[in-house]
Order: structure tokens, then sequence, then C-alpha cells
């Protein structure tokens, strides 16, 4: 990509869980 | 009957799958919804914003977002801001610099997507770090 500097890992969760269903 | 079952992991499925969804966005293929951010429209497929989203879950969960196909975010994020969260939603890179920063943790705020948030206050801090 251009103008990129450094690409960091991020191992955690990226987005809210969607709750199952009760 | 009682045969051992053997389960064949494809360990690219989810990032194939996002990679088609992000290549059908970009030719507008089901999209069914266009966000005004800042004036500016974007077309995105609302399955994928309220799966990445707490903001357009609560939104388009319920009946009142059925009929929704154009939404303005008054007084919401700018586009600077957004573009580069619809970016990470299709593709799981969130593209930042000190620039850009604060106006994408103003908009990931918005929409609340707590753990790009968080991504955020890291990068932040790390760029005032000496």
């Amino acid at each position: 990509h251009e103008g990129v500097v450094a690409t960091v890992k991020e191992a955690g969760r990226s987005i809210h869980e969607i709750p199952r269903e009760e | 009957e009682g045969a051992l079952g053997y389960v064949r992991e494809f360990t690219r499925h989810s990032s194939d799958v996002l990679s088609n969804l992000n290549e059908l966005r970009l030719r507008g293929i089901l999209t069914d919804v266009t966000l005004l951010v800042g004036g500016q429209p974007l077309r995105a497929h609302k399955a994928v914003l309220i799966a990445c989203s707490g903001f357009f879950y609560s939104i388009f969960r319920g009946r009142a977002g059925v009929g929704v196909d154009v939404l303005s975010l008054p007084g919401g994020p700018e586009a600077r801001g957004f573009a580069p969260l619809l970016d990470f939603m299709y593709t799981s890179r969130l593209r930042l610099s000190p620039a850009t920063a604060p106006a994408v943790l103003a908009a990931a705020t918005y929409l609340q997507m707590d753990h790009v948030v968080q991504a955020c206050h890291r990068f932040i801090q790390a760029s005032y770090e000496p």
C-alpha cells in the first residue's frame, strides 16, 4: 500500500458479538 | 452408521468470504443501503454493517430498519473518519495516521465499535510517546 509505515497485528476481538437468541 | 466423522476446515474461508463481500460492495452488487456521511453517499450491505457496528445493529435489527435504504447520519461522523471504518468492516485492516486518528476515533465511538475505539486509543497513545 502506498504510504503505509507499518502494519500492527491486533489479535483480539475486532467487533461486537451479536447476542445468541435467548 | 456411526462412521467416524471427519471435518475439513478451510482456514482461509472467512477472509475469502469477506474479500468477496468487499468486491460486491465495490461493484454495487446487493448493496441495500446508502449512507450519507458528510453529504458523501456510501453504498454498503446492511448485513455487514449490523455485524460490525453496535449502532447499526440497533438500527437495522428491528422492523424499523427494514424499509431504510438511505440513511443520513446528522451530527454523525465526518467522511474522513467513517470511510476508513467502512473499509475496515470489509477488509479487517484499519488505516490510521496521526492526522486521521481523532476523526476515526470519533466515528468508531458513534458507531459503537468498542474494539476499534480501544485500538485508536492505543495508536494515539503510542504516537505521543517519544
